[in-house]
């Protein structure tokens, strides 16, 4: 499909630059990219403002000026907005929530990977203990990236299933526990109270954990995924997102308005189903994909 | 919801007697904007939108009595003539053995619902199904077949994840006869439909199963991403209907127009939960009203 890149150039090279046919279409690149009609407005808007067409001359410099203005936005002068919450001599714990099927546990395989190449001692715990073959699944990316794995038997309690993990971990040295947790919608009470056991029981357990509360979006998710942040986030502190997918020829724009509305930043991108197709967000790369 | 918004945006037009086309027009961009939020495809809500005002305008609204009713009418009645009166059935063989597909994006509800589908044909058609594992990729996808079976005592076939996809139908196949099934439900993988190789395989697997549904499974919270997902399978692979997912959320579910506007496929099932027993048939008045907000 036509980029904006494309159609840029094309109205520089007509000389009918006329800025409100370039935001028109910048406003239909982000609504198709899921970004949303609020947030798309704020952006437009902010860009109208402060980008004044007369003066540019090139298609390249334009885009640089759109890229710019946009993380401005995106950043919010929030200078460890990329940073994952991992430190040394500690017991680091990462919690993986998320809706059904939108990638928390292959993200979880990936992590580890990037970890252990790091010289971490990982640990996967199996907090999903109610889907079919869930835990069979995260032994397997266990195995896979050679790192501990800890679980109990199917429809066991999943916060003593974190409970038991970390006493395992306090006694054998590990560094870093990436906890999977099950599906869930956000508006199923039951399943979000479960959430927010699990989440209690890890703060007592370890003082200030979880360190990361990752909540993984499916880049394929439209608007619904503003309202599994906002709920997910009164359950548990989401401190960031992975998306997921983006391998696909979905967006994932919804994420802008996640961060556009409630602050929390995106952390990981997962681009693929193999253990090196995770990356850590990137902005300028982002928005590249997105006009392209 | 819509009828709230458009009571508010006429509230600044009330006691002129008349509406304008510009009323119109406003209201309008709320019926946009609603549609938008419910994720219907944003060239799908233009024409829609269109379509809407004109008979708006054609109608006698701009002397009603309610134009805000009388709009949500409309637009009501679109979506629900979109969406079609009931959802058109599965194809069952009356004699030889049905086979049906299960296609889609990575993480849709495929394994579930293939179970679903399994539990739902041998109560209401007195069928023996038997389920197909396809996926020799995804870990533990097998076991995930095979644990599901189990739960419904519905009967796996499976030859682990050494083989390729189609050596393993076609072992299915000779199974489902001597085993004297019936229905062969076939488990794929998840798949980008621009992956090329592995929209491949499932065209291979199609002309040799000549299967009798293709079934295209959908995440009813997907976005703007929906045509071009139901447009790639469907004309790389061919679709027979869809099956919306996890409709036991809280999405607006714009997705299913798009499907139906934009390549007509027909909506045949819902999943409504995790559980085996929880997918419905297609409830098309439902759904347009759940669109609507
Ligand atoms: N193409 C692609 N597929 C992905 C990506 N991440 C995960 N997947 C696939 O998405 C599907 C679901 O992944 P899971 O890790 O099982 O998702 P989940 O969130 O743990 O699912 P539940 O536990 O059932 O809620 C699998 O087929 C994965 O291989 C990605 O970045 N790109
Ligand atoms: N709440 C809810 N969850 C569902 C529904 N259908 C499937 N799920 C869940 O969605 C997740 C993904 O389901 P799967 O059946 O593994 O999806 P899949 O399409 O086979 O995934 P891949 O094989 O990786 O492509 C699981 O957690 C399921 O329990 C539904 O109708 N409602
Ligand atoms: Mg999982
Ligand atoms: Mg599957």
């Amino acid at each position: 499909r036509d980029s904006i890149f494309g159609n840029v150039k094309e109205l520089l090279e007509t000389k009918s630059l006329d800025s409100d046919d370039l935001f028109d279409e910048l406003e239909e690149i982000f609504i198709m990219a899921d970004v949303g009609v609020n947030t798309t407005v704020k952006f437009v808007d902010q860009l109208r403002k402060n980008i004044k067409t007369k003066k540019i001359t090139s298609s390249d410099l334009l885009m640089e000026l759109i890229i710019e203005e946009m993380y401005t936005m995106y950043v919010k002068d929030d200078i460890a907005v990329n940073e994952i919450n991992i430190e040394d001599n500690r017991i680091n714990v990462l919690l993986f929530v998320g809706v059904n099927g939108v990638g928390k546990t292959t993200t979880i395989g990936k992590v580890a990977n990037e970890l252990i190449q790091q010289g971490k001692k990982v640990m996967l715990v199996a907090g999903d203990t109610f889907r079919a073959g869930a835990i069979e699944q995260l032994r397997i990316w266990s195995e896979r990236v050679n790192s501990e794995f800890y679980c109990n038997e199917e429809g066991s309690d999943p916060s003593s299933v974190m409970f038991d993990a970390i006493k395992y971990a306090k006694e054998h040295d590990i560094d870093v526990l990436l906890c999977d947790t099950a599906g869930r919608l956000q508006n199923k009470k039951n399943l979000m109270n479960e959430l927010d056991k699990i989440n209690r029981v890890i703060n007592r357990e370890i003082e200030g954990a979880p360190h990361e509360t990752l909540l993984v979006v499916d880049a394929t998710t439209g608007q619904n995924g503003l309202s599994q942040a906002k709920i997910f986030n009164e359950v548990t502190t989401i401190t960031g997102i992975v998306l997921t997918k983006l391998d696909g020829t979905a967006k994932g724009g919804i994420v802008l308005a996640i961060r556009e509305e409630m602050g929390i930043p995106i952390k990981y991108v997962g681009l693929g189903e193999k253990l090196e197709d995770l990356e850590r967000f990137d902005f300028e790369e982002y928005l590249f994909g997105m006009f392209g | 919801n819509l009828s709230d918004r458009l009571q508010m945006s006429l509230r600044r037009v009330t006691g002129r007697g008349r509406l304008t086309e510009k009323d119109i027009e406003e209201m309008m961009r709320e019926v946009r904007l609603s549609l938008l939020e419910a994720d219907v495809n944003f060239k799908v809500v233009k024409s829609f939108t269109k379509n809407v005002k004109e008979q708006a305008m054609g109608e006698k609204i701009l002397k009603g009595l309610n134009p805000g009713q009388q709009v949500v009418k409309i637009v009501s009645d679109e979506l629900q003539r979109i969406m079609g009166d009931k959802a058109e059935p599965l194809t069952i063989n009356a004699i030889g053995i049905t086979k049906m597909m299960m296609v889609g994006l990575q993480g849709a509800g495929k394994t579930t619902t293939a179970g679903k589908l399994a539990l739902h044909l041998r109560k209401q058609n007195n069928l023996k199904p038997l389920l197909v594992a396809l996926d020799v990729y995804r870990p533990a996808a097998i076991e995930q077949l095979k644990t599901i079976g189990s739960q419904i005592g519905v009967d796996v076939f499976e030859m682990g994840t050494k083989e390729k996809p189609l050596n393993i139908m076609k072992q299915a196949m000779e199974f489902a006869v001597s085993n004297g099934n019936n229905l062969v439900i076939v488990d794929t993988a998840g798949r980008l439909q621009i992956d090329e190789d592995m929209m491949n395989e499932l065209v291979e697997i199609k002309n040799y199963l000549k299967p009798e549904e293709v079934l295209l499974t959908v995440d009813s919270m997907t976005g703007q991403d929906a045509v071009n997902v139901a447009e790639g399978f469907n004309n790389t692979l061919g679709v027979t209907g869809a099956i919306l997912t996890k409709l036991d959320g809280d999405t607006r579910g714009g997705a299913a127009l798009s499907l139906k506007e934009v390549t007509n496929i027909s909506i045949k099932l819902m999943g409504m939960g995790e559980k085996l027993d929880q997918l419905e048939v297609f409830h098309p008045e439902r759904m347009a009203s759940r669109i609507l907000g």
